[in-house]
């Protein structure tokens, strides 16, 4: 599984359709304070399936939708979807058959979210168990979020031994 | 379940040593799993010694070294399981210059060493010079954010872009 | 003691506000006493507005945005009684290129306003620029800090010095 | 009070004597990770009546002394002086009557500390109220650990109240 691309639409910041291109190698993200850097790569964990509103620094799963700004108001719908090419054929059986897989993830205020894969409604848990397979997900110890280092060096060992059972 | 965890212990042990040297160019570190017979309910302690200084608890170290030391055991759980996709948001905040060029070159060694892709946040102009391409976030539009695909220079312009 | 912490919140919130607005180039903030009508029981809450957003919790504001509203508590609670010394580690370290000016404005701001001195202990290039003088700490002996007098060339230089 | 000058002496990783003057405006210190600069600053804070080893890192008051590295044994004394330029005479009474005061404190391996102001034995408490009388001490809002931005943004309304306690 390789992951190829990252659009958003009404999440967090990023009000209008963005597309991120996630390409070979090292990619960097620059820009100045407050300008959505973070915004961006928490919502790849978000789409793969982040239960907790906490991950998100929100107090609630619909603090993800654009909130409104100085000229726009609030929206009500966010939505993030993840493209992997599927050619080496490695992923979880009930996906394989595609070519490539697109994994979507909406919330609607005050009603939830929904996921689809390729279109067809799955549930959360199919959506974590696709990237837990693929040694992925929002909770993998490859998605490091800002401050999350301090966090491993003053957590508790037995904290820490958690963040090990990620890996086995 | 235990015999899995103990495994993956051994292994994520054995990179953590190999990159805490790579990171601080020698010293020597280990993982131990405390408090308990019981992998399931042991805790994961860090033992630490940079190079040319006598070992001691974590909390005395550095604010650098303490990063570098977090990040060896970050790296060293991926390399025991490499994931498609490795998100890395400000880790090199903490570093002076040589260190940032150090956790650069351990991009790249992971890099080669598996078919990742790495997606790195930095307000750092040295780690943006070693990434293979950039993007900058904007809000011309203020409260609203758009990608944009920069070059360095561009890049370095962003910095001063508020 | 309940009417001195009252009369503190009182001046620390006229501070917060103002340094707050001058950090952030607008927007507007303010501290609240929460949760019990007693001060000396009761919550310190931060409610934040960078300029061109909504009112958000302090949760969703960005690292930078979050450093920058906590150091103007630190800065109204020190105007409120300033200290004859303040010791600032790394603060700066979150901060893009246009904050960390601003944050120097800042200290040259207190610098006028009171009779402190300030040791800023910093990796940022553009800080040490703003110092009127800089000491160095350097491990020429592995394990043993030595204290030294540096320009900012030298002071360049040492960040290259591992 | 006017601080005018900090002297180490087996402190961290200043086993060396070593001085530091502390001249108006905006000093900077910079260095290497690791290299001692957060140990420079903590001695000031110790030498001011820190009573929590936590505060200074450790795991108890003994880790300030030096404890060796690769060429160097560890040594059993730590010293650290701090020199006050009191001129303008609004020291608390008990020490008002010299120009200078040169504050002392020296802790020897599992004999814990003893602090000396101008040369005469005095408690930590009472060096504790000469720095609070000047709005200052080891607890002052104006010293700000490494990482303490962080505690203050992720601490509860409870502890943050606690800071502004400080500056009443
Ligand atoms: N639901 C939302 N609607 C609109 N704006 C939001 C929403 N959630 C967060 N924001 C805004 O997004 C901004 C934070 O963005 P982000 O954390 O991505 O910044 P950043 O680029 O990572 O900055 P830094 O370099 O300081 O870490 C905040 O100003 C916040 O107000
Ligand atoms: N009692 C001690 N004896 C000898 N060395 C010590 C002692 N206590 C701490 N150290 C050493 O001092 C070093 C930490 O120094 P310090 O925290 O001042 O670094 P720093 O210059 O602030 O670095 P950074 O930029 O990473 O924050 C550690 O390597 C630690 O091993
Ligand atoms: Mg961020
Ligand atoms: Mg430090």
């Amino acid at each position: 599984m390789i992951f190829t691309k990252l659009r958003l639409h009404g999440f967090k910041s990023f009000v209008d359709s963005s597309e991120f291109l996630i390409e070979p190698g090292l990619t960097g993200i620059v820009g100045p304070n407050g300008c959505g850097k973070s915004n961006l790569v928490e919502a790849m964990r978000w789409v793969m399936g982040e239960s907790s509103y906490k991950n998100m620094r929100g107090s609630g799963m619909d603090d993800v939708i654009f909130s409104g700004s100085g000229n726009r108001p609030a929206r009500n719908i966010a939505e993030v979807s993840l493209t992997i090419d599927n050619s080496a054929r490695n992923a979880p059986a009930a996906f394989n058959q595609s070519e490539t897989l697109e994994v979507t993830r909406r919330i609607e205020r005050e009603s939830g979210s929904v996921y689809r894969v390729n279109g067809k409604e799955v549930r959360a848990r199919d959506v974590q168990l696709l990237f837990a397979d693929a040694s992925s997900g929002a909770r993998s110890p490859a998605m490091v979020r800002q401050g999350q280092i301090g966090e491993i060096i003053s957590a508790k060992p037995q904290a820490r031994r958690r963040i090990l059972e990620e890996a086995a | 379940g235990r015999q899995r965890l103990l495994a993956a212990f051994e292994q994520v042990n054995h990179h953590f040593k190999d990159l805490f040297v790579t990171l601080f160019g020698g010293g020597e570190a280990e993982l131990q799993l405390v408090e308990s017979d019981d992998p399931l309910e042991a805790g994961l302690e860090i033992l630490a010694k940079p190079p040319g200084k006598k070992p001691q608890t974590m909390t005395l170290l550095s604010g650098g070294e303490q990063a570098l030391t977090a990040m060896s055991l970050i790296f060293a759980i991926f390399l025991t399981n490499p994931s498609p996709i490795c998100v890395l948001d400000e880790v090199d905040a903490p570093l002076d210059d040589a260190n940032v060029e150090r956790f650069c070159d351990l991009l790249d060694e992971m890099g080669r060493r598996t078919d990742t892709r790495f997606i790195t946040i930095t307000h750092n102009p040295i780690t943006m010079a070693r990434m293979r391409r950039l993007f900058g976030v904007t809000m011309a539009e203020r409260g609203v954010s758009q990608l944009v695909s920069v070059d360095l220079e561009q890049a370095e312009r962003f910095l001063e872009a508020s």
